[in-house]
């Protein structure tokens, strides 16, 4: 079997304090 | 109508495939809605996790980075979630350690990159992510479970806190021991056995309720050891702060059930095969605090001996404990003032920290070695009790 190249693509992840508050921010949007 | 052609294993590419409308559907049964003692008991250990990276890889296949991006964001968000609604229940938060590492150990094992892939079968690297690269995921998710592994330390110590002192200090199991009081101190309890009072055995019967647990859970060998170590720790801490606070615990008979607890202790260990685990290693300050009630505190050399052998105690734990000391009978001795000022003199050199307790709420730092898996994606089969039938076996 043939050994695959390294993904290129990096996705950019936020932290998960920054999910936190998007986490957040979205439940105060929602009724 | 789609037939329903049976496949076989070889004809799948250990992939998942969902609509996106289905994404939170897959993290409310997946996630929130499992029932981690039913799972552990019946599944493979860590099935969750290998489900959630099966649809990463086709989310990765057909690559759409926001469907990766929002997969990994939901499935991460409802671990806290489910985290957050059940934080004292030692079944999910173990479960969800296991998972998460295991989620981070399949994002390495098939992320493409070499260091990850030496134990990879030709299959399983066919297997590896095509598209993106997720290292800063992979750091999100490694930060996730130091978090759980902290919530997880602060379950098994509210756990754990109402039986040390009760099953490591007052209750007497040695025969011949127990009878012995120090002068002038009553005993706390009643000569009958209280009924609900902790002995070694509720706390060595809860410790092997955890380990249970978390074996079944599938945890990492390496990560059990970790957990092991931080209760030990716990255990040894409180216990000695305790000793440390009272009187009626530093007597010579104390000294020899507190050997006996903790030799009991060390054959759990030995018995679950976690010797090079450190958690012995962290009962030290007891051991030595128990040893030092037991040997002779008179000449100078006795004052050599104690100050060689306590170098896990600090000077002011030393102190206090030969202070406290109280003789049990007409053969033993109070500590004389000069002797205590003898091992003063002997110890000021001594750089230690001048608090008396130990931090009994410390937390080692935790690691989560690589641990790849050689279980074949392609094999996995979800259980129809999972409700996860809108996933497609691609």
């Amino acid at each position: 079997s043939t050994q695959r190249p390294r993904p290129r693509v990096l996705l950019k992840a936020p932290t998960l304090a920054e999910m936190d508050e998007m986490n957040i921010s979205e439940e105060e949007e929602s009724p | 109508r789609p037939v329903n052609i049976p496949r076989k294993e070889k004809d799948f590419q250990g992939m998942l495939e969902y609509k996106k409308d289905d994404e939170l559907k897959l993290i409310k049964n997946l996630i929130l809605e499992l029932k981690p003692r039913g799972v552990a008991v019946n599944l493979i250990p860590g099935l969750p996790a290998y489900i959630l990276f099966m649809c990463v890889r086709h989310a990765d296949y057909i690559n759409d980075d926001q469907r990766v991006r929002s997969l990994l964001t939901s499935t991460i968000n409802g671990i806290k979630k489910i985290l957050k609604k059940r934080s004292d229940d030692f079944e999910t938060v173990s479960f969800w350690l296991s998972n998460t590492c295991r989620f981070l150990h399949c994002l390495k094992q098939y992320s493409g990159e070499e260091a990850f892939m030496k134990h990879n079968t030709p299959r399983q690297n066919d297997h590896c992510l095509r598209n993106f690269d997720l290292a800063e995921y992979r750091q999100v998710i490694s930060d996730l479970a130091i978090q759980i592994y902290q919530q997880l330390t602060k379950v098994m110590e509210s756990v754990l806190q109402p039986m040390i002192v009760s099953g490591m200090l007052e209750h007497e199991t040695i025969q011949g021991v127990s009878g012995l009081k120090p002068t002038g101190l009553r005993k706390r309890t009643s000569s009958i056995a209280d009924e609900g009072t902790y002995t070694l055995d509720s706390i060595v019967r809860q410790l092997n309720n955890f380990h249970s647990i978390m074996c079944q859970h599938g945890m990492d060998p390496e990560l059990i050891k970790q957990i092991v170590k931080q209760m030990f720790y716990i255990i040894g801490s409180v216990t000695l702060n305790n000793l440390l606070l009272r009187k009626d615990m530093c007597s010579w008979s104390k000294g020899m059930q507190i050997r006996y607890n903790v030799s009991q202790l060390e054959e759990w260990l030995r018995d679950k095969n976690l010797q090079t685990s450190g958690a012995k290693e962290t009962l030290e300050p007891l051991i030595q605090a128990a040893q030092l009630l037991q040997v002779k505190k008179k000449t100078d050399e006795d004052a050599e001996a104690i100050c060689s052998m306590c170098n896990a105690l600090t000077t002011a734990q030393i102190v206090k404990v030969l202070n406290l000391y109280t003789p049990v009978n007409e053969f033993e001795e109070r500590v004389t003032a000069s002797f205590i000022r003898t091992i003063q003199v002997r110890l000021q050199n001594r750089k230690d920290s001048p608090q008396l307790l130990m931090d009994a709420k410390h937390i080692f730092p935790v690691t989560f070695p690589f641990n790849p898996s050689s279980l074949a994606l392609e094999s996995i089969q979800i259980p129809g009790s999972m409700n996860l039938g809108f996933l497609l076996r691609v």
